[in-house]
């Protein structure tokens, strides 16, 4: 990818777009919700929102036109230029301009709106034109474009995220610390490999947590591809090669274990008096480190797991409650080799182990699916 | 007479190829008539430039492939240069 000379880019997360006048080759609401998705599409992986308005300047203003239009670079009729759109700023910065000598379709029988709006409104927001023909700041259009299975090449992410960085952890309280998508060197595990382990995995505000040595994926069930940092870029202070991490949603809070040990985050904040002794949860002293953990939302109560057994933690009453360790494969019939990591989500458990995921449903108490551990990374 | 095709279509493509280099790889524009230049330094260095961020094979020379590349829809935004 590259970026406009001299890095323009927005100063705010908040944009306006005005769509100014339409194309008659298709109904507005055909043309109003090309440029939603389009907008969309570059949304779910940066902080940045977008509002539309109907009057007035906004930052992103989107005409069609033919010729010249006002601004020094005419089109050219049918076919060559489709758009031109300029780098974020005051005035005609920012702006999109989309030939209307072209015709204009939903799919790919004419000149496909969605597709190039989005590639205009890359520009709008600080790209330049990327050398990766699968990228969609490809400059050249390619009409072979499977529109049912659209989604920014990781090239297209990694340029916009070197602007704005990576979408906030859905957080109330603003938008979490730039950071580059990690994209895998040597020596890094590779997302699809068929072996690959993991050492935690949790939920944190929507998104799904894969922690595995330095690294972690991070999956919003929104975009298909995860992204892929380095623990250091979002917590220097945790320390890599995790146990177990769970998040306490009631709270907004991730534990994360290491050893005997374990800290509590916020977003990207590492909260204060961490890391605690494992020990001050209740666990006897014969027990080092745990293996896994996670916590069910409904029952408000945390399941550790530790070799061949469990605990159950009441979060409610902050106390590990009594008669436990029980045996995993007890009251866990089929999750039978030590957990890896564990997780919640839909009303499943899922356990991993090695490179195999057992979902397990809590309330028929069996194991529903058996799964490769990256399935949740779009392998 | 008869044109001479052959040659009507070369100046033509070399039209478009000067076009697109000016366009879109800062090649500055000149009056000297460009196919009489195509296979100076600085023409050939900026098909060799635009060949390689498009993807083909770096020929230097308005080649097939690269005709027809200069002849599909693209944006209007430079590949290079302000």
């Amino acid at each position: 990818f590259t970026t406009f000379p001299g890095l323009p880019k927005w100063r705010k997360t908040h944009l306006t777009y005005r769509i100014v006048n339409y194309t008659l080759d298709l109904p507005r609401e055909a043309v109003d919700s090309a440029f939603e998705k389009a907008l969309k599409a570059w949304e779910e992986v940066t902080p940045l929102t977008f509002s539309k308005i109907s009057e007035g300047e906004a930052d992103i203003m989107i005409f069609f036109a033919v010729r010249d239009h006002g601004d020094f670079i005419p089109f050219d009729g049918p076919g060559n230029v489709l758009g031109h759109a300029y780098a974020p700023g005051p005035g005609i910065n920012g702006d999109a301009h989309f030939d209307d000598d072209e015709q204009w379709t939903k799919d790919t029988s004419g000149t496909n709106l969605f597709l190039v709006a989005a590639h205009e409104l890359g520009h709008s927001l600080g790209l330049y034109h990327s050398a990766d023909p699968t990228a969609l700041m490809y400059p050249v259009y390619n009409p072979r474009t499977d529109l049912t299975r659209f989604h920014l090449a990781q090239d297209d992410v990694n340029g916009i995220q070197s602007l704005y960085g990576p979408p906030p952890m859905s957080s109330p309280d603003g938008p979490a610390a730039p950071t580059e998508s990690v994209p895998p060197e040597p020596g890094t595990p590779a997302t699809c490999d068929p072996a690959l382990s993991f050492d935690a995995i949790s939920s944190l505000r929507g998104e799904i947590l894969f922690f595995k040595d330095r690294h972690f994926w991070r999956k919003s069930l929104r975009t298909p591809e995860p992204g892929f940092y380095l623990i250091s870029s979002f917590w220097p202070s945790l320390p890599s090669g995790l146990d177990a991490a769970y998040e306490e949603t009631s709270k907004d809070i991730v534990f994360t274990f290491k050893g005997n040990q374990f800290w509590a985050i916020r977003g990207t904040e590492v909260q204060a008096g961490y890391p605690k002794g494992i020990h001050t949860l209740g666990f006897p002293p014969s027990v080092r480190k745990i293996d896994a953990a996670l916590f069910d939302k409904e029952k408000e109560k945390t399941y550790f797991f530790v070799e061949d057994k469990y605990w159950r933690f009441d979060e409610k009453i902050q106390s590990m409650e009594p008669d436990f360790p029980k045996k995993i494969a007890d009251d866990f019939p089929g999750v039978d080799s030590k957990v890896d990591a564990a997780f919640e989500a839909f009303g499943f458990y899922y356990f991993f182990s090695g490179s195999s995921q057992l979902e397990f449903d809590p309330n028929a108490k069996k194991v529903t699916h058996v799964l490769k551990t990256n399935s949740w990374l779009n392998c | 007479y008869p044109v001479d095709r052959a040659a009507e279509d070369k100046d033509s493509n070399m039209d478009l190829l000067q076009q697109y280099l000016e366009n879109y790889y800062d090649l500055a524009k000149d009056v000297t008539q460009f196919v009489r230049r195509r296979h100076s330094g600085p023409v050939v260095k900026k098909v060799r430039e635009m060949q390689k961020f498009l993807g083909l094979e770096v020929t230097g020379k308005l080649d097939p492939d690269t005709l027809a590349m200069i002849r599909k829809p693209r944006c209007g935004v430079p590949d290079v240069g302000q």
